[in-house]
């Protein structure tokens, strides 16, 4: 399930479709301070499926909504991310399929879709895609910016936690 | 399920005593149980020995250490659980010159069976990825993707 | 004490129109109170301006931008009541190039009334330095004073 | 108040008595990761009077005495702080001596020894000592690592003692 492809647009810093097509390897994202680097890292969490706003950095989901300096904002804030499935990690219904497509869509009025492989869904199903991977947006392969000295400092219990997500 | 969560610390434990030592000039590092006894409720423990060092607590190891020992964390679950992509954002900025080394070839270690996204500042970083992806802002306020090649100074 | 406190508001106010621009290319930063009514009970707010964006909270920065806000407040204390040291300990991780650069150079000026102790491993900002005192641990686990002097690259 | 000499023996990981002296202008304290610099910062904010362990980050006093991987551990953790005071910003009964000289002792049974000039002293003495300065054990004037974000997230009911520390 390596990242092939991340499309975003209205979401935070990025109000017109961008998109970055990742390769095999070692990728490093790289630019002055507050140019948008961790807004692309926020996306990834948010399209596999964080609920949490105060984990994307923002109050609640509506800071994720591009807002200009002059009052300018879109209708949607929406992300998409294509998967490589080649090894077939995906769960049984989709084992077969070579690419994953997941979005997530948040509208202005509050209202939030959800779609793999273009078709409608509910958040569970993306989560349910993650499962056992390692890869779902609270597993231990994403580490935010100022946070890699907390996986030392975390307590037990939540030690716990990501030992479960590996077994 | 008893079995498999001792039989994945034993492994992550294996593991760190791998990577550890790449990241570290010596020392090592292992998880355990703070209740033995009653393995599905237990909590775990990290421990980390460095050379010429007691570690009473964590807490007293410097903000380099920190980093570098929670990275051998991550890397020793990884390597038994390759996980298919690994986004680290600027994991590095405690870390001094030598140990930017030690951490850059790891990650061309680890990338070798999973996909790795860095965040980085450091030019040595920037040096060893195989892919520049440049994030600026022309329009002040808007984010726009550029190519970037790193300029041999 | 009413009158002291809201006198002190604005004096930081009026420095931090001179700080803020040279960290930040234009933009500007305030203390309000959040409770203006009440003076001796109210809390104080930080507001920050950004060319270009529209800061709705300070967690929307970035790594970067928050260090870089922290530290234009802080100077701007300093500039209206210099304390007699001030001890800065890796502040400067976070920041660009660019930013180490005007970082740099506001140490400079901030080092004409106070004395500036810096803790670093940038060489940009090592090399500003009037002087530099190096730790190592020669033998292991024991922290050792040796003279360092900057070797040109 | 400028830090003219600074003397370290027994604290943290300075065993033997280790003395810095202070120049004018902008000093830089370089170094490998885990070589003791930050264990300097945690040395001045002892010395001027900081009583919480934890923002030593030491669990207990007890941490901040030297305890070696032999299990060798000395007798005490001392550190001795000398500073400028020519502009005579100490309180009145010191106001006359150019040079003021902080020491703080710790036995390794606990007891605990303050002195300001050779002369034994409670803790208050000297906090009294740099109250009003900026400079003392909690002032703003020392950022520990990885705390300068915090100053942009605090509470505005901590940010205003900030601002009465500089009133
Ligand atoms: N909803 C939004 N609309 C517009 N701009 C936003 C939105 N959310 C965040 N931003 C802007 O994005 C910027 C932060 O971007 P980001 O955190 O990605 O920077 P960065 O490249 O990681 O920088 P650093 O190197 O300092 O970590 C801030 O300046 C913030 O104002
Ligand atoms: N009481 C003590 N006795 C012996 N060693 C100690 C004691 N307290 C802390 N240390 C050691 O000091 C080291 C940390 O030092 P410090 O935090 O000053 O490093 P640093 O130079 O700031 O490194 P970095 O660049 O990574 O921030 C740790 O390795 C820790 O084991
Ligand atoms: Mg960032
Ligand atoms: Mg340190």
């Amino acid at each position: 399930m390596r990242l092939k492809r991340l499309t975003i647009s209205g979401f935070k810093s990025f109000p017109k479709r961008t998109s970055i097509t990742f390769s095999h390897g070692v990728s490093a994202i790289v630019g002055p301070n507050g140019s948008g680097k961790s807004n692309i890292v926020d996306a990834i969490r948010w399209v596999l499926g964080e609920q949490n706003p105060r984990l994307l950095r923002a109050r609640s989901m509506d800071d994720l909504i591009y807002h200009g300096h002059n009052g300018k904002a879109p209708g949607s804030a929406w992300v998409r991310l294509v998967l490589d499935n080649h090894e077939g990690m995906a769960p049984p219904e989709l084992a077969s399929i070579p690419e994953i497509e997941v979005e997530r869509i948040l509208f202005r009025n509050g209202d939030a879709k959800f779609r793999i492989n273009r078709k409608n869904c509910r958040l569970k199903a993306i989560r349910y895609l993650f499962l056992d991977t390692g890869a779902g947006a609270r597993a231990y392969s994403i580490i935010d910016q100022g946070q890699v000295g907390h996986f030392v400092g975390m307590l037990p219990r939540e030690r716990r936690e990501i030992v479960e997500e590996a077994a | 399920c008893r079995d498999r969560f001792k039989n994945t610390i034993e492994q992550i434990n294996s593991s760190l005593g791998k990577v550890f030592p790449l990241l570290f000039e010596g020392g090592s590092a292992r998880l355990g149980l703070d209740n033995p006894s009653e393995i599905l409720e237990s909590g775990v423990e990290f421990f980390v020995e460095l050379p010429g060092k007691r570690i009473r607590t964590l807490n007293l190891l410097s903000g380099g250490e920190k980093a570098l020992s929670a990275l051998a964390l991550i890397f020793a679950i990884f390597l038994i659980k390759p996980s298919p992509f690994c986004l680290l954002d600027e994991v590095d900025a405690s870390l001094d010159d030598a140990n930017i080394g030690r951490f850059s070839q790891l990650i061309r270690q680890i990338a070798r069976k999973s996909q790795v996204i860095l965040v980085t500042h450091n030019q040595n970083i920037m040096a060893t990825a195989d892919t520049l992806y440049g994030v600026t802002m022309e329009e002040k306020g808007i984010s726009k993707l550029i190519s970037v090649s790193l300029v041999q100074a």
